[in-house]
């Protein structure tokens, strides 16, 4: 090589003139296409179509000056390039070795993953999503107890006062930033999703006020330490369904083994379980649990319990690393991330599951929602269209996307799941 | 990654006379079953009631 470098003549050519002009040509070309694009869209949104095309501005997180600076890198570009590249097919004679170093490195149980032939696994993304073999996690029998919903490390996990969670000792967020508000007013479906107030104008209803919100929250909400819940329609079976038009795809529908099993288990209660949240009552509070899965866990998630999901929220967010390092240092960063909030109950009242995405991962996967997409370029522009359309109208950006899951089961009105069942993962890029 | 539950429960109880079935003799309510920094497989039980 050294030979090669030292005597090979280096001669420097001209670049043709026809390549210059092509490059300008193109540029020129692309320029004019997003102008068209910006009008066209800008004439669809209603609005007169601009002059000169105006660059949407970015949406940028608020938070410390941690934030302000990780804001300035391409995290989410570089988590999707990340993606592309463990999409490359690996070479067949270099799978075995590179994914025993990976495993050696990240602490993979090779043993325990469904495939033993790692030659099956044409890529590192296929790898980090295995799946294991059947019978290596047992459920814990006693149906009273809450499993842990994925391989990991419990960070933290405690009972929350005052509407706070701790991410780490002194370092607090607020659940309703977590979980979005109560009242999605300026949420957009940007999966094509329903959303409650779209509903309500698809059926010709007027958009309630602030006040008859309460009204109506006093009739068919309970609310305790600042969340609010749709009454239970399944202890009094589908004539207490409410009217309203639900998301129309959500391709997945819950077995009916589920269905039945955690209807009976909804049902197991001495009583129904709104009649323990009324503001005066202290026999339930809300608790929280924090776990970690490193790069080699097993990535796909698992119910923790018998519940039923109502709605998801999708925050599209950021994708800041959470590591646990990252977790003391960045305050709030569950609250930054690019989330998928799923709402619900279980036999005891109110029910979430948080799963909060990362740089190294990426895409959150749920089962029984085709719809949703993370980690998109779409989505992005999608959450920054509604974030400007909030602004126009003077109102705050909730900054989530929200969909129902009633009809997946008129008698639940939500998704059934059961204990142990996969509900989904995260998968790389 | 990273999952975060939330979730509503029935409050552990001060009951002297009945067993102690979590920290410092509480009974009837949510009582967790792991530590901070404890790892955990899918399945295993982070709490009873």
């Amino acid at each position: 090589l050294r030979t090669a470098l030292r005597n090979t003549k280096v001669q420097w050519y001209q670049i043709p003139v026809g390549l210059g002009i092509g490059f300008l040509g193109l540029v020129q070309f692309y320029k004019v296409s997003s102008r068209e694009k910006e009008a066209q869209e800008q004439a669809a949104r209603g609005g007169e179509p601009e002059s000169r095309p105006k660059k949407r501005p970015r949406i940028r997180p608020d938070g410390p000056w941690q934030v302000q600076v990780m804001s300035t890198l391409p995290l989410k570009a570089l988590s999707r390039l990340w993606g592309r590249f463990n999409e490359l097919t690996i070479p067949y004679y270099l799978r075995v070795p590179g994914f025993k170093l990976y495993s050696w490195v990240f602490g993979v149980k090779i043993h325990e993953a469904s495939e033993d032939d790692l030659h099956v696994y044409p890529n590192l993304a296929s790898f980090f999503y295995r799946q294991l073999k059947p019978g290596v996690r047992p459920l814990d029998p006693d149906p009273h107890a809450l499993l842990s919903p994925a391989d990991g490390v419990v960070l933290q996990f405690g009972q929350i006062e005052g509407g706070d969670i701790e991410q780490v000792k002194g370092m607090t967020y607020n659940i309703d930033a977590l979980l979005g508000e109560t009242t999605p007013s300026t949420s957009r479906s940007s999966s094509g999703l329903s959303t409650p107030s779209d509903n309500q104008a698809r059926h010709g209803e007027k958009t309630l006020t602030a006040e008859e919100e309460l009204v109506k929250s006093d009739e068919e909400f309970a609310r305790v330490n600042g969340i609010s819940y749709t009454l239970p329609n399944l202890l009094s079976g589908p004539a207490m369904a409410q009217p309203h038009e639900e998301a129309t795809d959500q391709s997945v529908k819950p077995s009916p083994v589920s269905v039945s099993e955690v209807r009976a288990d909804l049902a197991l209660g001495e009583k129904p379980w709104y009649s323990l949240l009324s503001h005066e009552s202290s026999k339930t509070a809300l608790y929280y649990a924090v776990v970690y899965l490193s790069p080699g866990d097993y990535h796909r998630f698992h119910s923790p319990t018998n519940w039923v999901v109502e709605r998801r929220r999708h925050f599209a967010g950021e994708l800041y690393s959470v590591s646990p390092y990252l977790q003391r240092t960045l305050p709030g960063l569950f609250t930054l991330n690019e989330r998928v909030v799923l709402l619900g109950r279980w036999r005891y009242g109110f029910f979430s599951f948080v799963p909060v995405g990362a740089t190294n991962v990426g895409s959150i996967v749920v089962n029984f929602d085709r719809e949703l997409r993370t980690n998109s370029l779409t989505t992005d522009t999608a959450a920054d269209r509604a974030a400007e359309e909030a602004a126009a109208r003077g109102e705050p950006y909730s900054g989530f996307a929200e969909a129902t899951y009633e009809a997946a089961s008129p008698v639940l009105h939500g998704h059934a799941l059961r204990r142990g069942e996969e509900m989904g993962g995260f998968q790389l890029g | 990654s990273t999952i975060v539950l939330v979730f509503e429960a029935p409050v552990a109880r001060a009951d002297p006379g009945a067993p102690a079935s979590g920290a410092g003799g509480e009974a009837g309510g949510f009582h967790w079953q792991v530590e901070k920094g404890q790892k955990v497989q899918v399945g295993q039980a982070l709490g009873r009631i």
